[in-house]
């Protein structure tokens, strides 16, 4: 391949083994004793054989770490301590090309891929994007970095690329921050095309366990306040599959809150985290991928986690866009819906993870039931749709990040490998879908899309009442709330401020007539039969598709003051003139992942109450 | 996914169960088909029907 430019002697590496270059990785480590690193405010050892134990323990102790997660991707590997060297933060900084243009740089490291930024058209590209790698004595070594020009033209011509052994350049002295290197020409290497701008450095590990405390702190910090309640702690325990009882959680708490102040910070979470996870686990699952981890020790717990949170939005943009590492790990949250885990996250929900509980009363038998929503799903539901943070994502690319899984979900469930996960989400919600009454055997389906669009056999679904069209019925099988006003609405409901039927309708549909109308919310869950039905019989005049968002429609959303789900949310707006009822409004609202929407009448058309009128699936 | 239904002001009475739910906060559980309300119109009118069967000759 071709080298960089940098100096490094071929009769150097040659002299070096395996150890040598471990033992200089070693000294260019600042790894403190985290014991004396919390209970001496300055952070600063007081024990050097201590810190020379720490050492010991990180690179001789066989255990186990993960280098990528199951759910986005990346390949999953079990790797020895004796093959870990550390958590590399690799930083493209900028480039001097030698011509203008918008450039945009790559960077390959083993199976993986991770782009910046496209920059501004100019010849010096500043991108400064940082992604962290997992470095293994045993693994790939060598990160190939690809500068690309980019325009309308020419889409992502490849115009120059070195070659970084990052073990190599990590192991040499250097007082700079930053290195330069040389871009050679694909079909000359011999050219230089520009010059790249890139850093390079091994994450202290004490300062991995504490950026993953802060990290793990902002999910359940809400109000940003930098503290966790008696309520948020438990909560975040809960979701990291730890099934301890209350009053230990009480207890940890306690411990967790060495001032008594009864709130735990920052600092107080990251002791309690360094240390209790020795004593007695309490992070027993991975909340991204659902790994267990149980078996593994406290740093490899956390090198797990971080990269895992690193993850967050897909391994293809360095920090998918989002401006700091706090708003990066919010990403593998947005995966997180109750629509996604049966196919992607189904380690997560069965192995650990706790459940959360939505009460619904069932109309049929009249009783209260509990519906599980998995606890990490709660969790990060919270923090994207009712915290400050989440809201401010929504306007630095998590709206695209939505519409993109959105898209990939659905090119997913309509592929022919997607059936094979029928049968899990049968045997998963075995209590709450009746085969029985579906029109076709499993065999017949062959996507997973085609059976969540499952039409039921003639009669399945008895319609009240048929004679009478002033009667109106349910749209679907769903969960329903229903409000005389949009007051009502708003006090019981849907919190967004920005809620109103105009916003809803559109200025081309809405009139005056429905402004002070009543409003029915049917909200489907991902195991319902997903056809939805005319509620009375009438002709539909027209259809409106409104583009837009696709927020969860859970409760969490539509509770939150934050997000304005139904006025923001794709969706398409019809109209049914009846005899009975006058005008009523039909809005089919997207969801995550679940974003299409599909009409089975045309405008003109009659429809019979109980009709079928169209369907939900999955995609963009 | 979701389906919202706006109907036009004092057009149907929505049953009872479902807006005590509703009132709340608490979804309720239904299927297609179930009951939702009925237009106050022709209630109305049967009412008016009703009071003209009891009108007294």
């Amino acid at each position: 391949g071709h080298g960089s430019s940098r100096d490094t002697s071929e009769s150097e590496r040659e002299g070096e083994g395996g150890s040598s270059r471990i033992s200089r990785l070693k000294q260019r480590l600042h790894v403190r004793g985290h014991h004396h690193d919390h209970e001496g405010a300055g952070g600063e050892d007081k024990d050097g054989g201590d810190r020379h134990h720490h050492r010991h323990r990180i690179f001789r102790r066989r255990s186990r770490a993960i280098s990528g997660t199951g759910s986005g991707g990346l390949h999953q590997k079990l790797i020895s301590a004796d093959d870990f060297a550390g958590i590399a933060r690799l930083t493209l900084v900028s480039a001097e090309m030698k011509f203008k243009d918008k450039w945009l740089a790559c960077v390959s490291f083993g199976e993986q891929t991770f782009r910046t930024e496209v920059s501004d058209h100019t010849d010096k590209p500043v991108w400064s994007s940082e992604k962290k790698l997992l470095l293994e004595r045993n693994g790939p070594h060598v990160a190939r970095i690809s500068v690309f020009e980019t325009n309308r033209i020419s889409r992502n011509n490849l115009v120059g690329f070195c070659e970084i052994d990052l073990i190599e350049y990590l192991t040499q002295d250097s007082d700079s921050d930053f290195e330069i290197f040389d871009l050679h020409d694909p079909s000359s290497p011999e050219l230089i095309e520009g010059k790249i701008s890139l850093s390079c450095s091994i994450e202290d590990p004490m300062e991995t366990e504490k950026s993953f405390a802060r990290r793990i702190l902002s999910i359940v910090d809400y109000n940003e306040d930098g503290h966790l309640s008696l309520s948020e702690f438990s909560a975040l325990i809960k979701a990291f599959g730890n099934q301890v009882a209350t009053d230990k959680k009480e207890e940890l708490f306690k411990a967790a809150d060495k001032n008594g102040d009864g709130l735990v910070s920052v600092d107080e979470l990251a002791y309690l985290l360094a240390f209790q996870q020795e004593k007695e686990p309490l992070m027993n699952c991975c909340p991204v991928c659902g790994e267990s981890l149980e078996l593994s020790d406290k740093l490899n717990t956390v090198v797990h986690l971080t990269l895992c949170f690193d993850e967050g939005t897909g391994n293809q943009v360095m920090t998918g866009g989002f401006l700091t590492d706090k708003q990066a790990s919010y990403g593998w949250m947005f995966k997180l819906s109750e629509w996604a885990h049966f196919a992607s996250y189904d380690v997560g929900l069965n192995f650990g993870a706790s459940a959360s509980h939505i009460l619904v009363f069932d109309r049929k038998t009249k009783r209260l039931v509990e519906e599980l929503i998995d606890g990490k799903i709660v969790l990060s539901m919270r923090a994207i749709y009712q915290s400050k943070i989440g809201l401010r994502l929504m306007d630095r690319g998590a709206k695209e990040l939505l519409q993109s899984i959105s898209e990939k979900q659905g090119k997913k469930m309509n592929s022919l490998e997607s059936a094979k996960d029928i049968p899990k989400f049968v045997e998963f919600f075995k209590d709450q879908i009746n085969l029985a009454e579906v029109k076709y055997p499993l065999e017949h389906f062959k996507t997973f899309n085609e059976f969540f669009i499952r039409e039921l056999k003639p009669g399945a679904r008895p319609i009240s009442v048929m004679e009478r069209d002033d009667i109106a019925i349910c749209a679907a099988d769903s969960r329903l709330t229903a409000f005389k006003s949009v007051q009502d609405s708003l006090r019981f409901w849907i919190k967004g401020r920005k809620f109103s039927i105009q916003g809803l309708l559109g200025n081309e549909i809405c009139s005056s007539t429905f402004l002070d109308g009543t409003l029915i919310i049917f909200r489907l869950a991902p195991q319902d039969y997903h056809r939805f039905h005319f509620p009375v019989t009438g002709t539909i005049e027209q259809f409106v598709n409104v583009p837009g968002c696709l927020y969860t429609v859970n409760p969490v959303a539509v509770n939150s003051e934050y997000c304005n789900v139904f006025t923001e949310n794709k969706r398409v707006v019809s109209i049914i003139s009846t005899a009975d009822f006058g005008k009523v409004a039909f809005v089919a609202i997207g969801a995550t992942m679940v974003g299409s929407i599909t009409f089975l009448k045309e405008e003109g058309d009659h429809g019979k109450k109980g009709d079928e009128l169209g369907y939900f699936s999955f995609g963009g | 996914s979701t389906v919202i239904c706006v109907f036009e002001k004092d057009v149907i009475e929505i049953d009872e169960d479902i807006l005590a739910n509703s009132a709340r906060s608490l979804e309720t559980l239904v299927s297609v088909g179930m009951t939702l309300g009925v237009a106050k119109k022709k209630r109305s009118e049967g009412i008016s029907r009703d009071l003209e069967d009891c009108k007294l000759e």
